[in-house]
């Protein structure tokens, strides 16, 4: 069984990820 | 038959915060086991196993554009299950109750919403569709 994910939202996107967006 | 599981590296190191989440540094390679719509997915390495930031991983091989819906600015009605105070100046700052509408579903778990005039960021596990039992 997996187990139950964070109840907090995840953090949100790495600047490396931001700068990839369009 | 065996379940080939999708290979994902880490763009960024990550902390984590929970004993159920998994750090990763940038680079690591993961193997991604559930992925779920509030942003975290499981994944498991090689000697460890956790929940982590679906945002901190790409796929190995190339994007998957695929997965990530199109926006869809008619909007789709949903409720606020749980209040979230903005912290970026991108983010929207709602109370429980408060009807919205969901115009991008994105993968890393924040769904763009519209409140009247207003669009910014929000958690999605803190939203419920229109009409669904809790």
């Amino acid at each position: 069984t997996i187990k139950q994910p964070p109840t907090q939202p995840p953090p949100r996107p790495p600047a490396e990820a931001r700068r990839k967006q369009p | 038959g065996p379940i080939v599981l999708q290979t994902y590296r880490s763009i960024a190191d990550f902390a984590k915060s929970s004993t159920t989440e998994m750090a990763l540094q940038a680079g690591d390679l993961v193997d991604v086991v559930e992925k779920g719509e509030s942003g975290w997915w499981f994944c498991q390495a090689k000697n460890k196993r956790g929940w982590v930031p679906a945002s901190y991983l790409e796929p190995m091989d190339g994007p998957d554009e695929s997965e990530e819906q199109e926006p869809n600015y008619e909007g789709e009605p949903f409720v606020v299950i749980r209040g979230y105070t903005a912290v970026e100046d991108d983010e929207m700052t709602l109370q429980e109750g408060e009807a919205i509408e969901v115009i991008h579903k994105l993968l890393d778990g924040w769904w763009v919403v519209r409140k009247e005039e207003a669009t910014g960021y929000y958690p999605s596990m803190y939203l419920q569709k229109s009409g669904q039992a809790q």
